[in-house]
């Protein structure tokens, strides 16, 4: 799975996810990816994410959209995601990593699996990284 | 406002000899998001573009490059959404496209609609002039070989994916 979440000089934000889904899945199977709220969300009001990991359990806890809830609580992008995360895994066992930005530009790369490729460039600096930490 | 575009390549194992194309596909992506925003452009425009360039990259699972199913074909999902008015498209199922995510723009700027699959998106990717693309460009060595792993009597494909995201 790839995605993509951005806010543009006009304060407008926007998530992208595209997916080729699960190592030989059943014919016909649709993961989170598609789902709205699952596979990602956007909303100026509160921000953007992107999803990726185990699809069923993401559907199963709206992870995109309970992301921004926790935004719209009040909580930064990266205790957003690692509370979001921490719920999917402790409620449905499932893993997986997310990208979030909020409508003041704050991101983060956030994952409960080993590895989550990821990259950001903000003013110009990039970064990256795959491991926890990087 | 300052622009930002953050992308993600997948929560999936990262093999070593992976790892360095990974890296490079995540940041060639990124930068080409980036250099969206930088030129005025909007949001959407961006996240296209970031995801576009890994849907092309056969390190990642999308687009090319894509796990296969059951019948070791190729079965795309993609989403895109517009944080201004919450406008959204989706596609699922979808086989022969090499950039799903287009298809997805598609469906959130063509239709009253938020997700088309499987033989719907097939017409309207066909009705929105989307090229189709002969399956087996969208097959990479690597992923046939997963595929044919995975179907060995003793494999066990979900275990070995269940803590992997």
């Amino acid at each position: 799975t790839v995605g993509a979440v951005a806010v543009d000089s006009g304060g407008n934000v926007a998530c992208a996810t595209s997916t080729g889904g699960l190592s030989n899945k059943l014919i016909g199977r649709v993961g989170d990816t598609a789902c709205i709220g699952s596979g990602g969300y956007a909303d100026n009001h509160f921000g953007a994410t992107s999803t990726t990991g185990h699809g069923e359990s993401i559907m199963k806890v709206v992870l995109a959209r309970l992301i921004l809830y926790h935004m719209e609580q009040g909580m930064p992008p990266e205790v957003a995601a690692d509370t979001a995360l921490d719920y999917m895994k402790t409620r449905v066992g499932g893993l997986g990593g997310v990208i979030v930005v909020n409508k003041a530009g704050e991101w983060a790369a956030r994952f409960s699996t080993k590895q989550m490729s990821w990259a950001a460039v903000e003013d110009d600096n990039l970064h990256y990284g795959i491991y926890a930490g990087e | 406002m300052k622009p930002v575009i953050v992308v993600h390549g997948g929560a999936g194992r990262i093999f070593k000899e992976q790892e360095e194309g990974c890296r490079a596909g995540v940041v060639r992506a990124a930068l080409r998001g980036y250099s969206v925003l930088k030129q005025g452009g909007s949001a959407v425009d961006s996240v296209e573009e970031a995801v576009r360039s890994m849907e092309d990259d056969p390190h990642f699972n999308a687009g090319c490059g894509s796990v296969l199913n059951e019948k070791g074909e190729v079965e795309m999902d993609a989403i895109i959404m517009d944080g201004k008015n919450l406008d959204s498209g989706a596609v699922s199922a979808v086989k022969c496209i090499a950039n799903p995510i287009k298809l997805a723009r598609l469906v959130m700027e063509k239709t009253k609609h938020v997700l088309l699959t499987d033989h719907g998106a097939h017409l309207f990717a066909q009705a929105t002039g989307v090229p189709e693309v002969p399956r087996e460009k969208l097959i990479t060595e690597r992923s046939r070989e997963r595929w044919k792993k995975n179907l060995e009597p003793d494999s066990n494909p979900e275990e070995f994916q269940k803590d992997l995201g």
